[in-house]
């Protein structure tokens, strides 16, 4: 039985101040730190193309059934986030590691020719992240000083 | 009648907490992995 | 004013210059490094030498910061997307030159230092912000102090030892400058406050990571200040599009917390039923809806449930809002207390309306908070009165009382606007399995069967029905006394007229039945 209850001269201001801002909202990227890529900034894509995420997109495992070549490009292009870190954790389980010094992910190719408490040398596959493609390096030392 | 809540874009049936991914208010997404910060090892900042 | 002549030239200076080093560090090994040589710079332009002199500082390099938003913002020539790079780049820069002065100000043992001067930058935004808004008017853009607060919120909290030993304080000062910067001061910024409140790392601090739930007060209150600002746009049912969207947005808010932190709801609800508009059925359900995460609630379409067999009816629910001191004025609560004690005078029954009663304007004659306050008061003091003789509250325990007098008289004495509001009142407390919930269910049942008038029966389903028909969540205690209403035949619901006084609405009632059954 309360029915409307008319705006007081107060409310009206406060609604022209709120109908003025509803024309420059706050978008999703202003409250994250700037990214060199990929900002958090939604774009209306065509309705037949997923809208959602896919389940359980963050999580370890489902980074693990990624191709080594997505995890580079989450890698290096999604930098500081949650994704950068389980592609991380995901190359490292397929025997990647990430050399601290080059910051390029590295997998033996083959038993190491030498192997001591500074460093292991052989025949590695290195992801070339300016070439963007894996290369073969042989005679390569991994100094484990830069083993991350 | 309101409004159905569970068409907001929050996953009201999730076992995990739903404020770490919440993407603000005006959001009908929750964040994905690559809008959350996460302190990766400084050499990860290859940027 | 009165600014010493040449520093806004030497902010510019020094701020150019800062950013020069910002981004030439930006992800530096040792930014920290760079900070020491720049401060000495700062000393050396005696920037740091008084107090008078760093607020200076700050005022100007904020005015700098938002003037530079506005020339992007408004510059024709540059595309949104530039603009806002070009903003952010600026504010960022700046917000980090702010936080490591917060950081390193003062020594490590003393965090006042830290935390005067991080109150002294948010009271300059803050107070430019204001004057800004009553410059510009609607021309006013948040965007620059939103990022400003955020960007230096999230850097103040990042993983640091020092400052996470500060975080309390830090919460508190951002909570503060966000409750004197509420919607109904800054409406030009209420989209950003809002999503300033809500950002998932500032409920994370405030309501998960303060321990011993000591922030949950502060965020209470921002809460309380959304509410008030909705509150009047909310009463009339058809909501414009900026209303719409901040109403929506609320609501996410509000779903996340019922999810995480349902605790915080329970024990907020009463402060936040006395703002949020009686016509806000559904946002009030949501509050209304939460429950303890370690409770079990019994299914309410349970046959032959046994509510007063519950151990949680025995436990009276943590209400944190301090709602007694909304009895006002002191000699109406010493007649009450009387009443209520001595069930006289027999004339304090009469004069009841004429306290809750505040003007004649249809729609808003009643005193609700204090309606509100009357209400929970008298109720937990039926529940002591009550247990003072052994007794548990039940059908029979709650009546020929004091408290039954004034909820008695208040149904008929009051107009239909006053008794939807005293019903409302005690809706608000049908909640989850707990002394309170009990309590009311009965009492509200109570004053079905003994009414002297089907309006007044009439009345009481309406209150419970509105509730109901809207979407979920719906409260526990509202489910199984509206079950009970109409499974009980001590109540004859079915045999009133109003019941069937439309065809829908008798269907209504079925398929509400048939769920019951």
């Amino acid at each position: 039985p309360l029915g409307p209850s008319p705006l007081h001269k107060e409310h009206q201001f406060q609604f022209q101040m709120m109908e003025a801002a509803y024309y420059h909202l706050p978008q999703p990227c202003d409250s994250e730190k700037l990214t060199t890529y990929l900002h958090r900034q939604p774009v209306q894509t065509p309705l037949h193309y997923p809208q959602t995420q896919l389940p359980h997109s963050d999580t370890v495992e489902f980074f693990q059934r990624l191709s080594t070549e997505t995890l580079f490009f989450v890698f290096y292009y999604m930098e500081g986030t949650k994704a950068q870190y389980l592609a991380a954790k995901a190359l490292k389980k397929q025997s990647w590691r990430f050399h601290t010094k080059y910051m390029m992910w590295f997998q033996r190719h083959e038993e190491p020719k030498i192997i001591n408490d500074d460093y292991e040398q052989g025949t590695y596959i290195y992801f070339d992240y300016e070439k963007w493609g894996q290369r073969k390096k042989e005679g390569f030392t991994f100094e484990y000083k830069y083993l991350e | 009648m309101g409004q159905d809540l569970t068409g907001l874009g929050l996953n009201l049936n999730s076992q995990e907490n739903l404020h770490p991914t919440f993407a603000g208010p005006f959001a009908d997404q929750p964040c994905r992995a690559q809008d959350i910060e996460h302190n990766v090892p400084p050499e990860y900042l290859v940027n | 004013c009165d600014d010493p002549p040449g520093l806004q030239e030497k902010t510019e200076y020094l701020l150019k210059d800062w950013f020069q080093i910002y981004f030439t560090q930006i992800n530096g090994r040792d930014p920290v490094k760079a900070f020491g040589m720049f401060i000495n710079k700062m000393n050396m332009y005696g920037i740091l030498k008084t107090d008078d002199m760093i607020t200076r500082f700050i005022r100007q390099g904020t005015q700098f910061c938002i003037e530079l938003s506005y020339r992007n913002l408004n510059d024709p020539q540059i595309s949104q997307g530039v603009a806002k790079t070009k903003i952010f780049q600026c504010i960022d820069a700046y917000v980090r030159l702010i936080a490591l002065l917060v950081r390193h100000s003062g020594d490590v043992g003393n965090p006042n230092m830290k935390i005067n001067l991080l109150n002294k930058v948010l009271g300059i935004v803050l107070g430019i912000l204001l004057q800004d808004q009553e410059l510009r008017s609607t021309s006013f853009q948040q965007l620059g102090y939103h990022r400003f607060f955020i960007m230096l919120f999230l850097e103040l909290s990042a993983p640091d030892p020092v400052l996470e030993n500060l975080m309390l304080n830090i919460v508190t000062a951002f909570c503060h400058t966000y409750h004197l910067l509420n919607p109904s001061t800054a409406p030009g910024f209420c989209y950003s406050w809002l999503e300033l409140i809500s950002h998932r790392v500032f409920i994370g601090r405030i309501l998960a990571q303060i321990p011993q739930q000591k922030g949950w007060s502060m965020y209470s209150q921002l809460l309380m200040d959304l509410f008030k600002y909705l509150a009047p746009f909310l009463r009339n049912a058809e909501l414009a599009k900026p209303v719409q969207l901040l109403y929506k947005g609320t609501l996410r808010v509000l779903l996340v917390l019922l999810h995480d932190f349902p605790e915080f709801l329970c024990d907020y609800h009463f402060g936040f039923c006395d703002v949020i508009p009686p016509n806000c059925i559904q946002m009030r359900n949501i509050i209304l809806a939460a429950f303890p995460r370690n409770m079990r609630l019994p299914d309410p379409f349970t046959p032959n449930l046994k509510v007063d067999m519950l151990p949680e009816t025995a436990t009276a629910p943590r209400i944190y809002t301090d709602y007694v001191k909304n009895i006002q004025p002191l000699m109406f609560k010493k007649d009450l207390d009387s009443y209520l004690k001595a069930r006289a005078p027999v004339t304090f029954l009469s004069e009841l309306r004429g306290h809750l009663q505040i003007s004649n304007e249809p729609g808003s004659r009643y005193n609700i908070p204090l309606m509100n306050a009357l209400v929970l008061y008298v109720g937990t003091q039926a529940i002591i009165h009550i247990r003072s003789k052994n007794l548990v509250p039940n059908m029979t325990t709650i009546v020929h009382s004091a408290h039954m007098d004034i909820f008695q008289n208040l149904a008929v004495d009051l107009d239909n606007e006053g008794r939807y509001l005293f019903l409302n009142a005690i809706a608000n407390q049908l909640r989850y399995p707990n002394s309170h919930t009990h309590y009311f269910s009965c009492a509200v049942l109570y004053l079905f069967v003994e009414a002297n008038s089907e309006a007044i029966q009439e009345q009481i389903t309406r209150v419970l029905l509105e509730r109901l028909i809207v979407n979920r969540p719906h409260p526990w205690g509202l489910l199984i006394t509206f079950i009970e209403l109409i499974k009980n035949p001590v109540y004859k619901f079915w045999e009133h007229e109003f019941v069937h006084c439309a065809p829908e609405i008798e269907k209504l009632f079925e398929s509400v039945a048939r769920s019951c059954m």
